[in-house]
């Protein structure tokens, strides 16, 4: 579902260079679940974000289902990203101003959605993550962990076939951690979600099928872990 | 050298009152290392913010070195916090549009440290988080645990008495997170540096003197460690 050939990624800044990513060639198949682990600084934000359409490489290509991602236009690669990924980022990103259910509720209006449906499935999503006694509150009433369950809840919206995660768990403990590591690997398992988690934590890595070793911005390493 | 009495917050949301804290009191003694462990939600990142004179408790009361600061105005607070007390905030709040070198300098302009001295201190930090190579970068510009260091390496900048630290190796890999909890120990150790890290690692609970759990806005245990 995602084919990552030769990408590397490298950040101008003014008179420097910096090489996030170097040559790196990956393929996940449908219904896979993959962790990418790797030190602080080694590529892995950048990697996802390739993967998510949401920057493009500097060199190499990215293809989504087939499609090769570079000959797309934004308002293309918008459309991908909208129906088909859902995206979990490293600091959540939510929108101040609207409340947890709203921010779970906004990837369902850009889909179109009707109130009623978006309304219910934003409910049922904020309870997937017990966070049911906060919908109503905003980004600022709602601590670390809370947020971060909001993102989730949010990347789930549109029913995603892929999701990609970016340290979904740094902000919660191990109880609530293990939830939401549970509830991604059951849909994973039963709905046959794509599954790219980025982590730090090593419980992670060790039940994912497939975990990808990252360092100064090259693949090191695979494992495979027999089922 | 933090004395916290019945302490409790309520944050009020409209209609609702979400009690946050219930009644807590702790005392931390001057060179003590201390962490705080409890699920997401439990109200840690609120009780650091009250140590830390960065907010004010609803009933209840916090003294610093002795001193009651629910007597002082918010220019005094503000005194306290510059000299005595470095914060590492959960999400870092880092300025958006200074670098690295220029974050951890701000504190010390904020003490009327000269330009020369500011510069080699926070180079010295910087260096001491192993970011001396990305001083010049903007917290855009830099990776999730990176930013995490920077956040670090400013709460040292004006010599604390007391680190007050939140999550502070969430986006950290586990090499990363050691070295900058080793780090603290060591100015615990030699400088006598009162430290308090609120955490969900397990690993930093146990290499503390003193473990405070807190569940529900309430210290429900507590466990002292023989050194
Ligand atoms: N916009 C940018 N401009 C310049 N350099 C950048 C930018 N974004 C990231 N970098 C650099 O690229 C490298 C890789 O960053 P990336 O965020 O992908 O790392 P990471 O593996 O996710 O790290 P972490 O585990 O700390 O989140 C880092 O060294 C960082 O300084
Ligand atoms: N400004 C606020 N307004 C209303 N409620 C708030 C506010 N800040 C926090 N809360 C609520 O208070 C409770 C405690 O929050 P706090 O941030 O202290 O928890 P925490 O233990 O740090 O959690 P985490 O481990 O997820 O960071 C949470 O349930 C949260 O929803
Ligand atoms: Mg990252
Ligand atoms: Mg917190």
């Amino acid at each position: 579902v995602v084919n990552v050939q030769q990408v590397s990624k490298v950040y101008r800044m003014g008179e420097v260079d910096l090489q996030a990513l170097n040559g790196v060639s990956l393929k996940i198949l449908p219904s896979e679940n993959v962790s990418i682990i790797g030190p602080s600084g080694s590529g892995k934000s950048t990697l996802l974000h390739l993967m998510g359409c949401l920057d493009r490489p500097t060199s190499g290509k990215i293809y989504i289902d087939g499609v090769d991602t570079s000959k797309l236009n934004s308002n293309k690669l918008a459309e991908i990203r909208r129906n088909k990924i859902g995206f979990v980022f490293q600091f959540f990103y939510l929108i101040p101003t609207l409340n947890a259910l709203e921010n779970v509720e906004l990837p369902m209006m850009f889909a179109g959605v009707g109130e009623r449906e978006r309304r219910e499935r934003a409910e049922e999503l904020l309870e997937l993550v017990n966070l049911k006694s906060r919908m109503k509150h905003r980004p600022a009433e709602l601590s670390g962990g809370e947020r971060q369950r909001v993102a989730i809840a949010r990347a789930l919206a549109n029913n995603p076939k892929i999701v990609l995660a970016d340290e979904p768990t740094g902000n919660l403990d191990s109880a609530s951690g293990k939830e939401i590591i549970d509830l991604l690997k059951r849909l994973n398992e039963e709905k046959g979600v794509t599954l790219v988690i980025v982590t730090h934590d090593p419980y992670i890595a060790s039940i994912m099928e497939r975990t990808i070793y990252l360092k100064d911005g090259r693949i090191v390493k695979e494992e495979r872990r027999e089922a």
